[in-house]
């Protein structure tokens, strides 16, 4: 299976 | 005090039925620079990011920085009363809690205003790092929008491979698999039927087709589309507004487990 990872996973909050 | 004054209405109506199924709320922000937008889906797997340049606003005054809230649902409502040749004008005043949009048909006859509501919305502003990719694909968008549609009825994902030789989108479902090559084809005689890869390294992706589909909605916006893809790294998909800006969509891949 694979999963979703959310975009908070790549960038980050500024 | 904002006022920003767009000659190609139609613009800002596309962009609207490009992002309005994908966010529901979202803050514009106005600054010297221009108009702008960064907004995620409601479970923060895709980004959106959209900028029309001041420069392309036939008058653009934005006093101080401001960012309106507003719901793209209703915005779009809004938008869709106006005229495909109508001029586009957003104002509002400092302090006020509504925003008006003023069309005006291409020979001044009909002007309409809609006032709308806007809304406080917390949103989270996140840095997009500057990144090298490994592939970067241009192809038409509308033959990007067709493999998207054509895939989703047959998987839920699609894996895009992309090597020298083109770009590969892969499906598989319960009734079988799809494949679909694209080669690169910089001899066509129109610039905007070219499919163009530059490529560092091979690179192969997975993406869940629902997202792929929604971002194809920004097609009407640019024949051209371009595919910037990474290991490890959210593929961007672009559509460039013409002489304004850009809409850019992020797509966290899928990880395998």
């Amino acid at each position: 299976g694979s999963k979703q990872p959310t975009i908070t996973r790549f960038f980050s909050k500024v | 005090m904002l006022e920003l004054r767009l000659v190609q209405g139609s613009l800002l109506k596309k962009v609207l039925e490009a992002i309005k199924d994908l966010v529901n709320d979202a803050n514009f922000d106005c600054s010297a620079t221009g108009f702008s937008l960064q907004a995620m889906d409601s479970s923060h797997v895709a980004l959106v990011a959209l900028l029309l340049r001041s420069e392309g606003f036939e008058h653009y005054r934005c006093d101080r920085n401001l960012s309106m809230g507003m719901n793209l649902g209703n915005m779009a409502k809004m938008l869709k009363c106006a005229g495909n040749d109508d001029i586009i004008t957003l104002k509002a005043d400092d302090g006020s809690d509504t925003v008006t949009f003023m069309f005006e048909s291409p020979t001044q006859d009909k002007i309409s205003d809609f006032e709308m509501k806007l809304m406080d919305i917390d949103s989270e502003h996140l840095g997009i790092p500057e990144a090298e990719y490994h592939a970067i694909v241009r192809m038409p968008s509308s033959e990007f929008g067709r493999i998207c549609k054509d895939l989703s009825s047959i998987g839920d994902t699609v894996v895009i491979s992309v090597t020298k030789e083109g770009v590969k989108f892969s499906t598989r479902g319960d009734i079988g698999t799809a494949n679909i090559v694209c080669r690169q084809n910089n001899t066509v005689d129109k610039p905007e039927e070219a499919t163009i890869i530059e490529m560092t390294e091979p690179v192969s992706l997975t993406f869940a087709l629902r997202y792929m589909n929604s971002f194809t909605k920004a097609t009407p916006l640019s024949s051209i589309v371009t595919l910037s893809l990474s290991s490890d790294l959210p593929v961007v998909v672009e559509y460039k507004i013409a002489e304004m800006g850009y809409i850019r969509f992020y797509l966290a891949p899928k990880i395998e487990e």
